[in-house]
């Protein structure tokens, strides 16, 4: 059977920089995920679960000049597979992820003010489409809700 | 150039 849904979530999104890059750090920017999911069961214990989802990513970091925070807004593809653990409601989800990029917002707070810019799918900027990769867990608390936990890492460079 | 990465805690509804 094919069933529809709906998620949202809490997004803990962080960089991890190049090598020769690493002479500042970077903290979480906080977000959210939200969109729609299908479930279309294959087999006993095994799913065919894609999603597509509205994201913000990005990272903060501290300069000497200041706090500047860059949010990244995605739309998100997930191709997930979704295999149940020993008939429990706890799940394995893992898969492929497509990601493309909308808008970038860079904030700069330096204590006395407040810069910002934004970017609009500037492809010279920006890379618009990125391929990558997650893995995570699901809980079935009942035939239709679940709360979830996922790790997710982009496989090319932003 | 830089990769994301993303942690994320949510909860699904199935209809």
């Amino acid at each position: 059977p094919i069933r529809f849904g709906i998620k949202a979530g809490v997004n803990l999104p962080n960089i991890i920089k190049d090598d020769g890059n690493n002479n500042f750090d970077t903290k979480l920017n906080p977000g959210f995920n939200a969109g729609i999911t299908l479930d279309i069961g294959l087999i006993k214990g095994l799913a065919f679960t894609p999603e597509l989802l509205y994201a913000t990513k990005g990272y903060k970091a501290e300069t000497s000049f200041g706090e500047f925070t860059q949010t990244t807004h995605f739309i998100d593809i997930p191709i997930l597979a979704t295999i149940n653990l020993g008939g429990s409601g706890l799940n394995l989800v893992v898969g492929p992820q497509v990601s493309f990029l909308t808008s970038t917002k860079n904030k700069f707070d330096n204590g006395f003010g407040t810069v910002e810019q934004q970017f609009d799918e500037d492809s010279d900027k920006f890379k618009k489409s990125l391929l990558g990769g997650l893995i995570g867990f699901r809980y079935d608390i009942n035939d239709k809700v679940d709360l979830h936990g996922r790790y997710a890492l982009d496989f090319q460079k932003n | 150039e830089f990769k994301n990465q993303v942690f994320s805690v949510g909860f699904g509804y199935k209809f």
